[in-house]
């Protein structure tokens, strides 16, 4: 479903240039619950929003459901990635001035599709926050905050799902909830999920993990157990 | 150095209302690390801010260094944070327009302190943020601005750091570094620092850990060991 090939993305020139992405590689299979690890600064985060369409790069090939994603305007990323893609940012990026609940139906309004309130009534109880929909972003705690942010990718069930270290405020009870419902959604879903994560636990949520240092895919391997 | 008593801390009223702090009592001896877990939403981050007089309570009693904070006004607290608090955000709150040299001199510049350059020196190094001082927040990535909180809060060598889960962001190299070194700012400096974390492996570098649920320290034990 997402084939990324020899991606570059450089930050500056020169002698202060910084390689965020030095001819990347990699391959996503629809379906698949793919974790991606490595050092702080590696470029995990650029890859995701590069695959995402949230980023342009300097050279290289990024497809998505078979659409060639460099070769579209900054308007036409936006349209396709409202439509097919769920983002977890790092910092989460809730809108201040909505409730949860309202956060979580941004992406359904803003793609023009009707929210399923069944599956958001699951997401929302799964996630531990179904008493607090009503609470803007800065009343709520940061692992609270979290969770809002992993309901608002999943409750319009896009083709893709990246989540950016979706447990990293959470304690190991409310994470392993969450990495269980991320692998159910895949499981039997069919949902295709991409998440950064340091967690080796969480890396062992998923079906494969692939491996990341200073800009490059350096090694991967299916069936990680943590 | 802090004893906290009883303190109470509700947001909102009738049914809805929520009990960040229910009758929380916690005391932390001078120069040593003490962790502080719990679930997402028991409170930690609550309870860290009102110990440093970031934010005020409802009821109950703070004296950090033989103050009592309850009886200071809002700007009598904001002076004596400035000369004896050391603060890691759980979001980082890192100035955007400031450089990360900038952002990590801010503290002594407002308390009217100079840098002690070796010591900021030696802190950026262990950091391993050196090369990219002049870059700002939005120039980095999630962990290297987790990093550069840590040294600001650091850099003034306050009496009491305050570290709202500083390695959320970080892989584990990049995580087991800040903690040695933070351990070694306790043991050989004599540093006090209380540490909210979510990481058992974080809680064993700390002297005595604290647990807390539902607003209230419910249990605590000395030499933590992952
Ligand atoms: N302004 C507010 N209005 C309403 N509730 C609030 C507000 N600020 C915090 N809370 C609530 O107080 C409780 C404690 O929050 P706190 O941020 O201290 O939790 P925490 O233990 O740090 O959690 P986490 O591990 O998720 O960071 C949470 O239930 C939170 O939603
Ligand atoms: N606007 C920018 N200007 C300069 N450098 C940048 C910019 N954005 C990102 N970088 C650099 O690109 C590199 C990759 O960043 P990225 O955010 O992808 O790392 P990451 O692997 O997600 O790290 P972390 O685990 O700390 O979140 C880093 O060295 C970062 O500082
Ligand atoms: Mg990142
Ligand atoms: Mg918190």
């Amino acid at each position: 479903i997402i084939v990324a090939e020899r991606l570059v993305k450089t930050y500056g020139t020169g002698a202060a240039a910084v390689h965020a992405l030095d001819h990347a590689t990699l391959s996503i299979a629809a379906g698949r619950f793919t974790a991606v690890m490595g050092p702080s600064g590696s470029g995990k985060s650029t890859m995701m929003h590069v695959m995402a369409g949230l980023d342009s790069v300097d050279s290289g090939t990024v497809r998505l459901g078979g659409v060639e994603l460099t070769e579209l305007s900054e308007r036409e990323r936006t349209v396709l990635r409202r439509r097919k893609v769920g983002f977890v940012f790092q910092s989460f990026n809730l809108v201040p001035s909505l409730t949860a609940a309202e956060n979580i139906e941004l992406p359904l309004r803003l793609a023009g599709k009707r929210a399923d309130s069944a599956w958001v009534d699951e997401l929302v109880t799964t996630l531990g926050i179904q008493e607090r929909l009503s609470h803007r972003p800065n009343e709520l705690s940061g692992g609270q905050q979290q969770r809002v942010a992993v309901a608002r990718a999943l409750a319009s069930r896009p083709e893709v799902v990246f989540a950016d270290e979706p447990t990293g405020a959470l304690d190991s009870r409310a994470g392993r909830a969450l990495l269980a419902f991320l692998q159910r959604a895949s499981r039997e879903f069919g949902q295709t999920i991409v998440m950064v994560t340091h967690d080796p636990v969480a890396a062992g949520f998923a079906d494969r993990v692939e491996f990341l240092a200073d800009g490059q895919v350096v090694d991967g391997f299916d069936h990680p157990t943590a």
